[in-house]
């Protein structure tokens, strides 16, 4: 989801 | 993870590299602004709060831990080592104006009522507007430090990777964080107005006069 996604970014 | 983002990434690593080279070879913080730096680390403190807790890749853990050991390093740098160089007076503009606006948006306009979700959005809002006191200061003293424009050149590069990269990922994927690019877009306007501003400024130290 969109959440997890987002830890994937700095 | 496109190339984009690791382009922005390592953009951004360049621009807190070479400010604390600038504080550590020349032993002098003049014309930086102590308080951009210590918004960026209450950034960097509050949105990786989950960096013990949340694991995405040995990339992503290895840069949260480089970020943050670069920012509390400048900020321990202007406040601690060389606070005799700093320039207090010009460095006047009011971070509680920036932090409380923040955190009042952080807290009403997160995407779920959670401690690290409130303190993600917080951290997205203050990073757009952290730069506000180093452009302040400059507009006041009416001078900039090279490494001053390097610095914000290089964020506002990293900005304009990351937007790509949600373009990317939007097409790619089919979904974007609103929040995360209204913020973007914004903070990519006030690097943009930082050199609208300095154009006249950053012509003559071109001309070789007035360089700082």
């Amino acid at each position: 989801n969109i959440i997890s996604k987002r830890h994937d970014e700095l | 993870m496109d190339i984009l983002q690791i382009f922005g990434d390592y953009i951004h690593l360049l621009g807190m590299f070479i400010l604390l080279m600038k504080l550590c070879l020349t032993r002098n913080c003049g014309g930086i602004s102590g308080k951009t730096q210590l918004l960026n680390a209450i950034v960097f403190t509050t949105r990786y709060m989950n960096l013990t807790t949340t694991y995405a890749s040995l990339y992503i853990t290895i840069m949260k831990i480089i970020y943050i050991s670069i920012t509390y390093c400048t900020v321990l740098s202007i406040f601690l080592f060389f606070r005799k160089t700093y320039d207090r007076e010009r460095d006047a503009f009011r971070m509680e104006l920036l932090i409380l606006p923040c955190a009042v948006l952080g807290l009403f306009l997160t995407e779920y009522l959670d401690t690290m979700e409130v303190f993600w959005t917080f951290s997205v809002f203050l990073e757009a507007v952290s730069i506000v006191p180093q452009v302040y200061m400059v507009s006041k003293s009416k001078q900039v430090e090279s490494t001053v424009v390097s610095y914000i050149s290089c964020l506002g590069l990293y900005r304009g990777c990351y937007l790509m990269h949600w373009l990317y990922t939007y097409l790619k994927l089919g979904f974007f964080r609103k929040m995360s690019v209204a913020t973007g877009i914004i903070q990519l306007i006030f690097y943009c107005d930082f050199f609208a501003r300095n154009l006249p400024i950053l012509k003559q130290k071109n001309n070789g006069k007035g360089f700082e």
